[in-house]
């Protein structure tokens, strides 16, 4: 499944 | 945040710096494709929107910034104050290749139908393939500056920095982000011919030039 995106990551 | 993360993103902020300095002290952007450049500031803009909607950190918001402002000062440096040296002639590689479909896949193939997810998902993409023009135009002169080749390195290893920090937040974070993680590999992958010439050519004190 797709797991919801590091917002942290730049 | 890991150590892969840190190294990644100063990696990523090496590679900016190195190409900023190397236009400023040479006054010229000779060997530099603009198309790439103009491509990363239209990473950096559609993925840091969220500046505007959400604070993570202090270091988080002031990294974005300063690569918003390197990407279009290159831009700037590239297309206006030292557009005499530009070599558009060699800079042929055709971005809507790029943009068009890059931009469908990002509708069609992301965690959340809204806008700002999208813009976000379609600068994933685009990342993944932006260096494409620039790594086209040393394919087109079959030379690289030295320090041309240190930006790609850096560039390239920040991505694959990345990669690293993915499998660690996999197994301690039990994390991951199917998205990022696939647009990196295809990323990192599309400098791996790039790193093998850097290793057995430049680290050894040869300029960068491919067979004719």
């Amino acid at each position: 499944c797709l797991r919801k995106r590091a917002k942290d990551e730049l | 945040m890991n150590v892969f993360r840190l190294t990644g993103d100063l990696s990523h902020l090496a590679a900016i710096i190195i190409l900023l300095l190397k236009i400023w002290k040479s006054r010229s952007c000779a060997g530099i494709s603009g198309k790439s450049q103009i491509l990363f500031a239209i990473v950096f803009t559609t993925r840091y929107l969220d500046l505007l909607t959400s604070f993570i950190s202090i270091y988080n918001t002031s990294m974005k910034v300063i690569y918003i402002g390197c990407a279009y000062a290159t831009v700037y440096l590239i297309y206006m104050k030292f557009r005499a040296t530009y070599d558009g002639n060699h800079d042929s590689f055709r971005v809507e290749f790029l943009v068009v479909p890059v931009g469908g896949l990002a509708v069609l193939v992301n965690h959340d139908f809204s806008f700002l997810e999208i813009l976000w998902t379609f600068s994933i993409y685009l990342e993944s393939v932006a260096i494409l023009p620039q790594l086209f135009m040393i394919s087109k002169t079959g030379e690289a500056e030295t320090i041309t080749t240190h930006y790609l390195f850096c560039l390239g290893l920040y991505r694959a920095l990345y990669l690293l920090n993915w499998i660690w937040r996999f197994y301690f974070e039990s994390f991951f982000d199917m998205i990022a993680i696939v647009a990196g590999v295809v990323q990192t992958v599309l400098y791996c011919d790039f790193f093998y010439l850097y290793i057995t050519k430049v680290l050894k004190g040869k300029k960068l030039s491919l067979p004719a």
